[in-house]
């Protein structure tokens, strides 16, 4: 991994004490790779770098380091500090609290919607889980399946001979009224997997959220994204303010850069990590888990 | 970007950025710098447009191999589609269901995902939008079985063409890539010969990881050709030139969005014009 590569840079290096620009930049290029094959955004590397070399230059080894530890540990508690960690769910509002999941086609929306249920309903919240895929063929379906297998209730969307008879605010709109009615505390909209350049759909999100004004707007994004990951998140939130990240399918060997790429990009929380496809695999993100990952 | 005359370090770098942001690998993006490089030596000036096309020249020619045509053309072929989780499987089963029956072939379409919820419904509606019959079974019965099912009536009727719709797994999962390992076995017995076709479908929008999938889906059920998803979103997908060069296998079709018609076959010249 990373480390046996930094301990050759150096292997050469006379004694300890302070770590030389020349040593850094040798060190350096290796990271560079490092994070470029854990898919870190190229630019995103760039300012990386630069922010690890100012913080080493000069840097005296601790004894207890070897020079190379010295530039991991660097490496690692700024990628930690960057990751940050999770942050609790805006879930103190009067109910009920509205989450709406958002995010790019297939990146595992519908199925956190059913471990964020369960999760919330272990918090002895009480749950109301709403599809508003209108699009996706058996969506509506797959999330009515998933609330029935952990006995959380879901919104009725009408339908009548294959077709939907609610937009997705229509949908929304009623379901929030049968959650007043039966006093539900939580709202969990699952909306269909977009693309951000898909301004129809985007505007179809920017409606609702003027609407309806979710406490949470999470963004589901699959942990295994490239480097359009920056545009991706970057946009999503431009239109909608989100409010917090929710990493999928970390179970992968992915190194996940993607997540540093869209916590840089997009400077909000990251909140959940998804790690299997039972609904009880979800967990709360913490940075240094990740991070390590990250450096391979 | 580029200054006139020779090409400086600045102007590397603004390559290989350009490069990597396609999610190309860090090491086919040094190749083609270095290629072009060579290729462009003798050049006395150098312009921006002259770099470019030598770059999408040396792309060319990594991607431009040769390989045998797509099995499709017999009286009986058998698919199966594979890949992880969410990366187009099931949209993209329904779209060749399209793709060949508007070719005139009789398609069938064996619902082999079992495991996640309304995995068998999605691809009913698909069958029923396009025309295309759909063989599935009971909600968590054996996939190899409803495979198995499958080729028994694919074998009986004058069917061309068995498209297999499986789960998505992740290439780390020991357990899931048995499965699939056997869904092939009983699949290949009751065929009598192997399937015609095994397809990884792989996600544009996705990093480097996507070679990893390649690598440990064909050492488990010997991948025959790539299909890859979501190019109409804003990823280049530069991992098509790894896949072709490393791995040594076609990138038969690509998928361009929602709908049955947003597939097609792919074609090494619009990619590497629409790439840089
Ligand atoms: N291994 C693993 N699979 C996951 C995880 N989260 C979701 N999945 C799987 O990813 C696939 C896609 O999940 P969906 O919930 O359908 O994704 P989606 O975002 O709702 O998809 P669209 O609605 O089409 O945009 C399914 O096979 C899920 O079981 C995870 O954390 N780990
Ligand atoms: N924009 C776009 N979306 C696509 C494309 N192919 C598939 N999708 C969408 O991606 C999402 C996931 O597609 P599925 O066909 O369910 O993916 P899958 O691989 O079968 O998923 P699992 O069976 O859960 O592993 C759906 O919302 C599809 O409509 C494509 O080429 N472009
Ligand atoms: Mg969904
Ligand atoms: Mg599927």
């Amino acid at each position: 991994g990373l480390s046996s590569k930094l301990e050759k840079v150096f292997k050469n290096l006379k004694g300890y004490g302070k770590l030389s620009e020349k040593n850094i930049e040798d060190s350096l290029k290796e990271v560079r790779l490092s994070l470029l094959e854990a898919d870190v955004n190229y630019l995103i590397v760039k300012e990386f770098i630069e922010s690890v070399k100012n913080k080493a230059v000069g840097e005296k080894v601790a004894d207890s380091l070897t020079p190379a530890q010295q530039i991991i540990k660097i490496i690692r508690d700024e990628l930690v500090e960057l990751l940050g960690n999770n942050e609790p769910l805006n879930i103190k509002a009067k109910p009920p609290v509205i989450i709406m999941l958002i995010g790019l086609q297939g990146s595992g929306k519908t199925t956190t919607a059913g471990k964020l249920a369960l999760y919330l309903h272990r918090m002895k919240r009480s749950v109301y889980l709403v599809p508003a895929d209108v699009y996706r063929p058996a969506a509506i379906l797959q999330l009515k399946k998933i609330g029935a297998s952990i006995n959380i209730p879901v919104y009725e969307t009408p339908e009548e001979n294959g077709k939907i008879l609610q937009k997705p605010d229509e949908i929304v709109n009623s379901a929030i009224e049968i959650a007043e009615k039966h006093a539900y505390d939580t709202i969990i909209i699952d909306t269909a997997g977009r693309l951000e350049i898909d301004e129809p759909l985007m505007d179809e999100l920017k409606l609702l959220k003027n609407k309806f004004n979710p406490n949470e707007i999470l963004f589901v994004a699959d942990s295994m994204l490239g480097q359009s990951a920056v545009t991706v998140a970057k946009t999503f939130n431009e239109a909608l303010d989100i409010s917090g990240v929710i990493l999928t399918k970390v179970d992968g060997d992915a190194r996940g850069g993607a997540a540093l790429s869209i916590k840089k990009t997009v400077a909000k929380p990251i909140k959940f990590i998804g790690v299997g496809e039972k609904l009880s695999d979800f967990e709360v993100f913490y940075g240094d888990r990740i991070a390590d990952r990250i450096l391979g | 970007i580029f200054g006139a005359g020779k090409i400086d370090a600045a102007d590397i770098e603004k390559i290989e950025e350009a490069l990597v942001l396609s999610d190309i690998s860090y090491k086919t993006a040094e190749e083609l710098i270095e290629s072009v490089k060579k290729r462009l030596a003798k050049n006395k000036d150098l312009t921006a447009d002259i770099i470019k096309q030598a770059l999408k020249d040396e792309v060319g020619d990594k991607i431009s191999v040769k390989f045998p045509e797509i099995k499709d053309g017999n009286d009986k072929n058998i698919f199966i589609i594979v890949g992880v989780n969410g990366v187009g499987k099931t949209t993209t089963v329904g779209k060749l269901g399209k793709y060949y029956a508007d070719r005139g072939k009789k398609v069938i379409i064996a619902a082999c995902d079992t495991f996640r919820a309304a995995g068998k419904e999605q691809i009913e509606v698909w069958g029923q939008r396009t025309g295309i019959e759909v063989v599935s079974g009971k909600e968590n019965q054996d996939p190899a079985s409803v495979a198995h099912d499958a080729v028994q009536k694919f074998k009986e009727k004058d069917y061309n063409i068995l498209l297999i719709d499986t789960a998505g797994r992740l290439h780390n999962k020991k357990h899931l890539m048995e499965e699939l390992a056997k869904i092939k076995r009983v699949i290949s017995k009751s065929y009598g010969s192997e399937p015609d076709e095994i397809f990884i479908v792989i996600d544009a929008g996705l990093g480097q990881n996507s070679l990893v999938q390649v690598e440990q889906f064909k050492e488990i059920v010997n991948i025959t050709g790539v299909i890859v998803t979501k190019l109409d979103g804003s990823a280049k997908g530069g991992i098509i030139i790894d896949i072709i060069s490393r791995m040594n296998l076609p990138v038969r079709f690509i998928g361009t969005g929602e709908s049955p018609e947003d597939i097609s076959e792919f074609s090494p010249e619009i990619f590497k014009d629409n790439l840089l």
